[in-house]
């Protein structure tokens, strides 16, 4: 009644302002509490009728008469249009997902408890052959190539998209082991680049003993230093092998944002593989320095390290104390560090 | 999620200064699917 009340002054206020549409607004006040009382009223009457049947089959019960299922026209329509269709439409979405995902699953698909478990799966023995040519280097995770090549020039940029560029220092660390030099040493570098191979390992060694922040606008990476960055979509496997043989010789971890990484999102978000979290692990293989970057997404929740399970990432603490100083350790015995075999797990991208 | 290696290889200045007989190559395109294992890129010896 209040309800009303309030509506019907309101609306006079209204009216006494535009008094060319008074009738109109006197055909609106009751409208709406018009719609109600008759909704409620409808809603009474259904359940009261529900009560009548509820009692009329208690009644029948007594007397010992059980009441059939009589389906209706709306209900055959139900079960022959939805329900067909529905479970039709599950059984070719499942059959989708057999054939590119669980054929490949180690374990069958009712042995996963979760979507999570699934997510991380591992996968049949075989599914994946590793090319053993020494002189190869092997993709490290299912994916799409986004891009590719030589780093050159001041400050070793990776193209994320056209106009949009980020150095592999930012992405590393400052304190990486990248091996950059001077853009002033370049050409002094041609005469001692002898020396330097023959001691591959001296600036390893350097870095470690005093890691310093590189100038990336003035330095520029060593000839023979490639990129690749990878794509992995939902749903693909989800699990980081070994390249090559390597040594892991130390891991950084940035504790970032977790955007997503699709190719909308490259397009729009500057410096998208810098802010992310990530995870880096660098080392030595036989023709130098190697270094992998997992970077999280909005579809990811953490990154697992195999040769250091006790790393917890995606931690909401850390997320909200975002900096730019990674978190860092070295992994030991120094200078040999976790030794890796072509095709060996390495870390996987967890969900949650 | 997305994995990004950066990593050295035998290239053409190498060739200049050493033995070496070939430089990286990469064996795969921009947009192709890879699988885990498959080559990325390869140099001869």
């Amino acid at each position: 009644t209040s309800f009303v009340k309030k509506a019907q002054a309101s609306s006079r206020a209204r009216a006494s302002f535009s008094s060319g549409s008074a009738n109109n607004s006197q055909g609106n006040t009751f409208l709406v509490p018009g719609a109600t009382v008759a909704t409620l009223l409808m809603l009474g009457a259904l359940h009261a009728r529900r009560l009548y049947d509820d009692k009329k089959v208690e009644e029948a019960r007594e007397k010992g008469i059980e009441v059939e299922f009589k389906p209706d026209v709306k209900v055959i329509c139900l079960c022959y249009i939805f329900d067909n269709a529905t479970s039709t439409f599950h059984f070719k979405v499942l059959g989708f997902l057999d054939k590119h995902y669980l054929e490949e699953a180690a374990l069958p698909l009712e042995e996963y408890t979760s979507l999570r478990e699934f997510f991380v799966r591992t996968l049949k023995q075989g599914s994946r052959p590793i090319d053993h040519d020494p002189h190869c280097l092997v993709s490290p995770v299912d994916g799409i190539i986004l891009r590719f090549g030589e780093l050159k020039g001041a400050g070793a940029m990776i193209e994320q998209v056209k106009g949009f560029s980020y150095s592999v220092s930012s992405l590393l660390g400052a304190s990486s082991f990248l091996p950059m030099i001077a853009e002033g040493d370049v050409h002094e570098e041609r005469e001692d680049s002898a020396v330097i191979e023959n001691t591959k390992k001296s600036w390893w060694r350097i870095s470690l003993a005093s890691p310093k922040v590189r100038d990336t606008v003035s330095s520029c990476p060593m000839k023979g230093l490639y990129y690749c960055v990878i794509y992995l979509k939902p749903g693909d496997y989800h699990r980081i092998h070994s390249p090559v043989d390597w040594n892991v010789l130390g891991r950084r971890h940035f504790s970032g944002r977790l955007f997503p990484v699709n190719e909308r999102a490259t397009k729009t978000i500057r410096n998208l593989y810098v802010e992310n979290e990530r995870v880096v692990l660098e080392g030595l293989w036989q023709e130098g320095f190697m270094a992998i970057a997992a970077i999280g997404a909005t579809n990811i929740g953490s990154i697992e390290l195999f040769i250091e399970p006790e790393l917890r990432t995606n931690r909401p603490r850390k997320r909200l104390l975002h900096s730019e100083s990674p978190e860092e350790r070295v992994y030991e015995p120094e200078g040999v560090g976790v030794m890796l075999k072509k095709g060996d797990e390495v870390a996987a991208f967890n969900m949650g | 999620s997305t994995v990004v290696l950066v990593f050295q290889a035998p290239s053409l200045k190498s060739l200049e200064r050493e033995d070496t007989t070939s430089e990286f190559r990469f064996s795969i395109g921009r947009g192709d699917k890879i699988r885990v294992g498959e080559a990325l890129g390869k140099w001869q010896n």
